[in-house]
């Protein structure tokens, strides 16, 4: 039996939005631990990971007595989560080898139980092992200003130079018709930590990525007040949205790379 | 030319 007791559905909502478009079939990966999704995107050229820890405070209960896989089309779940109050506490449950996953919303007064069923899907879908490693720079900045950023650049060309230095992080996009420069200063300063740019460099790396990609993934941007890119030259960006009181939400993009 | 690169090809199968 899988049952997990999120206290607040909004979050649920947030992420299965910022995923839909991109992803639209996924596993859920269910255990004692919590709930993990990794999945590519159809072109294969970006992931996402999304870690729910069971021990956090966001699930009121959490019970998983054997590993199961729940596969699931997003588009789906996003419609059924439609029908749950922002404020409803949100109940998801399988059995042992499920065929269906239950939703249950809870209103906050008491006063309005729902409960839908959808069929759960077979998708074959190959887990990439995402390796822990040291990365070159660390951003950390505001989610909302990297979402102003993404959109703002994507008038213009379809890839976002960036380009990460010891006094902060240049984004250029070139295109035919113009160009466009975002300067983004380190600052350590200003009172609120989510308001703050900073950057921890141990070498300079300039990458190349779609900025398709990037303004898709800043649909998460809801979920958290601060976003963190990682990078190191040649590999993919990591953008890291937070979850408060559950874990977090990571999309992996492959770079652009001069062949 | 800048290609754009595959996720899989920089994370081994698990």
């Amino acid at each position: 039996m899988f049952e997990a007791k999120m206290l607040q559905s909004s979050v649920l909502k947030k992420i299965i939005e910022s995923l839909k478009d991109l992803f639209s079939d996924a596993n859920f990966d269910c255990s004692s631990s919590g709930i993990t999704l990794q999945d590519m995107d159809s072109s294969h050229v970006a992931l996402c990971y999304l870690k729910l820890r069971s021990d956090e405070e966001g699930f009121e209960d959490y019970r998983c007595d054997r590993n199961i896989t729940l596969g699931v089309n997003l588009v789906l779940m996003s419609k059924i989560l439609k029908c749950a109050g922002n404020d409803d506490v949100i109940t998801l449950r399988a059995e042992d080898e499920p065929n269906i996953l239950t939703f249950i919303f809870d209103s906050k007064n008491g006063e309005r139980v729902s409960k839908y069923d959808i069929k759960l899907m077979e998708i074959d879908s190959e887990l990439l092992g995402i390796p822990d490693t040291e990365y070159s720079c660390v951003v950390k900045m505001p989610s909302h200003e990297f979402q102003r950023i993404c959109s703002n650049l994507s008038q213009l060309g379809d890839s976002v130079t960036v380009d990460c230095h010891k006094e902060g992080v240049d984004f250029k996009v070139a295109g035919e018709q113009g160009s466009g420069a975002i300067k983004l200063k380190q600052n350590t300063t200003v009172d609120k930590e989510e308001d703050q740019v900073s950057v921890e460099l141990n070498e300079a790396v300039t990458q190349s990525f779609a900025l398709k990609f990037l303004c898709a993934f800043t649909k998460a941007t809801s979920l958290s007040d601060t976003v963190s890119l990682s990078l190191t030259q040649d590999t993919p960006i990591v953008v890291e949205y937070p979850i408060a009181q559950h874990g977090y939400l990571r999309f992996y993009l492959a770079p652009k790379i001069e062949e | 030319m800048i290609g754009q690169q595959k996720i899989y090809s920089f994370f081994r199968v698990a």
